[in-house]
């Protein structure tokens, strides 16, 4: 299990250091804000009071031998970036850094930080994508000659039962999930073989653009 | 299109209505402070500067006509949470509302809120999961509780037919796709039963979180 280190328990670090945690990762929290750390300490393997900026303090908790090590201060710009150059500097494998904006991610991205993060912009872009689609999505690329599509139940499919539209042998295609609607809601769910289409149904399919071609359009 | 009102240009709400205006969606971007309302006008249909706790001011701006309206006020939640119900007392269908933490997030969701995000909590849980398993080469939500993942194979699932691995029966996740090298090209295919995983294949799948959770890491 990776050994990762957060440094900076704000929401993002926070929320971070107790998922990891959940899912078996050993957690290493630090923050100077010593509430945070009495909040944290017994959600994660350690958690330690001290100053990211400070080199000593930071070797003398090991922060040069994890396997990843996200900096998740907020504000301080300047003490988050000499915490990442510090860190590339011990030799740590894999340095996330949490930035504020496109230029301050840049700026990580130059000193070294393998990979960036920018919470507020990627959760503002995903719900966007979501809104101006109220569809699910309508047409999403997700690799090279792999697209995933919404499509209305044609006439044809209605009625029948998934095994025996027989989507996967007939047109190549996977039904990943359907979106119906209840009442006043929606629900959406992994259907499974026995599963009778509806009209209204949406269904959503994941194959190559060959494929979603094929399928019937009325 | 969608008609989407922002209310907060902070860094959520400014690239929530530059997406949204990419997509095509018509875009009513509202703030108080006049310099966001400058640096956001070109890039949206309509801004402006107004405080989203004054019924009439959002009323002039016909703010009551729109199909969404998300509140991605910040700090100041007093603000957030009397905006919100004003929106759901002029009858607009889906209102959206940024929470600081699970605690705002429930308050929002009973005085009526269709849907809530918390943009650092959620980016933390999703950067949580792709740290914790290295073997996840990306990972896109689909709809609440769903998550469709990619996924190098573990070593368990070398040289065994799908049929055999009971995806869905035994980790309740719908394996779409797999992605394998093939010399230089890489083929996309939706497999059958019978096929058998080689290392280096790429699983795609979609499952809930705790399903996607319980996949071998190794
Ligand atoms: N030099 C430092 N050493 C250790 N911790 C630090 C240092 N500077 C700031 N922090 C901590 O980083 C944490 C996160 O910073 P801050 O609250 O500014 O970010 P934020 O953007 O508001 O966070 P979030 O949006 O995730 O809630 C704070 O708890 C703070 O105590
Ligand atoms: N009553 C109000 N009416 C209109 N706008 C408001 C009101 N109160 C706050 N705002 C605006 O909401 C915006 C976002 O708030 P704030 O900066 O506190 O949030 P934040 O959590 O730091 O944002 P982000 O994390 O998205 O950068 C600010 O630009 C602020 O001017």
């Amino acid at each position: 299990m990776p050994k990762v280190a957060v440094i900076g328990l704000g929401r993002f670090g926070t929320a971070l250091s107790r998922r990891l945690s959940a899912a078996g990762a050993e957690v290493l929290a630090i923050d100077r804000d010593g509430r945070l750390i009495d909040e944290i300490k017994d959600d994660v393997d350690v958690a330690v009071r001290l100053d990211a900026t400070d080199r000593q303090a930071l070797l003398s908790q090991e922060v040069d031998k994890v396997d990843v090590a996200v900096v998740a201060i907020g504000e301080n710009f300047e003490a988050s970036l000499l915490t990442a150059v510090v860190l590339k500097q011990f030799g740590v494998p894999h340095v996330v850094c949490r930035a504020q904006t496109a230029i301050h991610a840049e700026i990580f991205r130059q000193i070294g930080a393998d990979e960036v993060v920018q919470p507020e912009q990627e959760t503002g872009a995903h719900l966007a994508r979501r809104l101006a689609n109220p569809r699910l999505v309508d047409a999403f690329r997700l690799a090279d000659g792999l697209t995933l599509i919404e499509f209305s139940a044609p006439a044809e499919f209605h009625e029948k039962s998934i095994r025996h539209l027989e989507l996967r042998a007939k047109y190549d295609v996977n039904l990943v999930v359907i979106r119906r609607r209840q009442g006043e809601a929606q629900r959406v769910f992994s259907p499974s073989p026995e599963e009778v289409i509806q009209p209204d149904d949406v269904l959503v399919m994941i194959g190559s653009d060959e494929a979603l071609a094929r399928l019937p359009k009325e």
